[in-house]
């Protein structure tokens, strides 16, 4: 219920169509390894934290608010198949209401499962709360 | 190993207000 924070690099992001879907996210994460790698860039650390009101994103480095995504705003989130320590989630932009696939690098593929299995629990427990508010 | 780790928000584009 506090959240839970993790530290992991953001690899990047790309727009897709469909809020969820194994194959669409895949083919998500497969485009923003690709740009990160050809960019040469370290990709920056940052602070992940999971809670049921949503993901904040916190600069490791300078502790700057980046993001706050509301749990409503987030569609699915995955561990990628083909890079296991990679974790992504699919959102929907507060500006334009366009689908965004954000990708992060994890130390270990356990902590990918970690983070994607916290992410569903918050998913879990916002349901919960959203029932009891109805 | 084709088991993949994915997860459907039950809560997404839902609010208090619907």
């Amino acid at each position: 219920l506090e959240g839970m924070t993790f530290n992991l690099r953001h690899l990047g992001m790309t727009l897709v169509d469909q809020p969820k879907g194994e194959d669409l996210s895949a083919a998500a994460v497969k485009r923003i390894v690709a740009t990160a790698k050809a960019s040469g860039k370290k990709s920056e650390k940052v602070a992940l934290k999971v809670s049921p009101q949503g993901i904040v994103l916190h600069d490791s480095l300078t502790n700057k608010l980046l993001e706050k995504v509301s749990i409503y705003r987030i569609s699915y989130c995955t561990v990628d198949k083909l890079h296991d320590k990679v974790f992504a989630y699919i959102a929907q932009s507060t500006l334009n209401g366009t689908l965004e696939c954000h990708a992060y690098l994890c130390s270990k593929r356990k902590v990918a499962q970690a983070v994607a299995l916290t992410v569903a629990q918050a998913f879990t427990v916002a349901f919960e709360l959203w029932q009891v508010a109805k | 190993n084709t088991n993949t780790i994915h997860f459907d928000n039950p809560v997404y584009q839902k609010t208090t207000e619907d």
